[in-house]
């Protein structure tokens, strides 16, 4: 069965790019079969793997809007065999305005996936920091959704809008959405802010938490200025081994299901 | 003159909140009557200023949907004797898609502004991290652009979206818009990757770049916590040191136009 996973959070700088990237490409070491999907206008999870803008091949625009199909946008073996990526790219921007008036407007990404998804063990995919069409065809097409929450202040303020969108899409467009986990990001134990948060995530969320918490590690804000995921970067970094911990954790979760 | 600034970037996390409650602040202090205007739909400035979501009065979205006036939405003197604010609440969320087929859907806040900005030295909007409706909206409404850059890659590489927006509004919407500064925040002087970012950032936008850059500093994220400007939280901290000198920089630009 090929697991979905929506990465979204419309606070923004939360880490949500960074853990498509990352958990995606240590999915793909250990032999996961994966995609990452870039649906976020600004193209971080592209450019963050060192992905150029194409030109003329098709990107995840083309195929919302019906010019393509998504097999067409798919590049192979980014950095791994088992790495695919749909680029995103700046017509996205548009996009949200363009869909208001499509018919189904939040399926349309359901609809262009499952001709490609049976193909990968996971699909993660990169969402805009944002609530919209986007995002809200994004939980339409998913099993279940990954939140990313920054131990700050915003960030937790944040959640319950965030589970209220999540809500409305398990009563109405995708009753089968869960909820895959609660990801602590930028964590740093000296920290009193960084330690409150994690406990009150930790005790609103339960066992939905990661035990993996990625540290603030700056080997994580470097790498992709070389296009590059953490674990080629810098594999022997606090942040590698810690997406490496949540890619075993992921894995082990799609198991127990 | 009133200036009325619009502080935005797509890219999420960048310190738009924090330079919104904290340059209000500090512009207050320095005696200048202020206006802080929160249209993003996650409420981080109104939540920040220690706002509490105000139940029946009207909000930004009231004003813009037609329900009513801004000046009815002003809550006066927030912690400061010259510092109004305009909160926002979640019904925001909706407005963007409610927006679409409004007429003249981009200059629905201009109107709504101009009939209050006069009794404002300054009025700052504090946009979300996109370049929907809500910021276009903001972008037609104001005089120019304050562009937080974080120190780190993927803030610089969305420089040129943001960019071509703000032409695009230049050239239509608004041809009266400027780029009021760009300011440098998050910075970690002894980060390699903080210090390469500013100084392409200062190459690129040269003197518009604010001297003041904002360090990374906890109690600047902390403060929202307390429901608290900088200066009130911690007022010695290199923080609240940074954005009183920043104050001091927007109001000489000001009186040097
Ligand atoms: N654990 C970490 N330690 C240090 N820096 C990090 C970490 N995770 C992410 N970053 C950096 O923090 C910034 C924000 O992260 P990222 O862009 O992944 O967040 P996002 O939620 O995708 O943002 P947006 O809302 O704009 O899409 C980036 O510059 C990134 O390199
Ligand atoms: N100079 C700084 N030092 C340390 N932390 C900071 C600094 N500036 C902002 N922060 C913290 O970083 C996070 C992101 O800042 P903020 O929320 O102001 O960004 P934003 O651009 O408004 O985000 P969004 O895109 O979600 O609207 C917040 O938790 C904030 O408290
Ligand atoms: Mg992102
Ligand atoms: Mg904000």
């Amino acid at each position: 069965m090929t697991h979905v996973i929506a990465i979204v959070s419309q606070k923004g700088g939360v880490g949500k790019t960074t853990t498509a990237i990352n958990l995606g490409a240590s999915l793909a070491v250990a032999e996961k079969r994966t995609l990452i999907l870039d649906i976020d206008p600004q193209g971080n999870a592209t450019s963050g793997l060192g992905v150029r803008d194409g030109g003329s091949r098709p990107t995840v625009y083309d195929a919302l809007i019906g010019n393509s199909s998504l097999e067409e946008a798919i590049i192979p073996e980014v950095h791994f065999r088992h790495l695919d990526v749909v680029p995103s790219n700046r017509d996205l921007v548009g996009a949200e305005i363009e869909l208001v008036s499509a018919e189904k407007r939040e399926s349309v990404l359901q609809n262009a996936l499952s001709a490609i998804q049976s193909s990968y063990d996971f699909v993660l995919v990169d969402c805009p920091p944002s609530l919209g069409l986007l995002t809200l065809n994004t939980l339409t097409a998913a099993n279940s959704v990954l939140i990313p929450i920054q131990c700050e202040f915003y960030a937790l303020e944040g959640l319950s809008q965030l589970l209220n969108t999540v809500r409305l899409v398990q009563r109405g467009l995708n009753p089968g959405l869960g909820i895959e986990g609660v990801l602590l990001t930028m964590f740093d134990r000296r920290l009193n802010l960084s330690r409150q948060v994690a406990a009150e995530a930790r005790e609103y969320f339960g066992p939905k938490v990661y035990s993996a918490a990625i540290p603030r590690n700056v080997r994580l804000a470097e790498a992709p200025s070389f296009g590059q995921p953490i674990v080629l970067y810098d594999a022997a970094s606090s942040g590698a081994q810690a997406y490496l911990a949540l890619a075993q954790e992921v894995i082990e979760r799609a198991n127990g299901i």
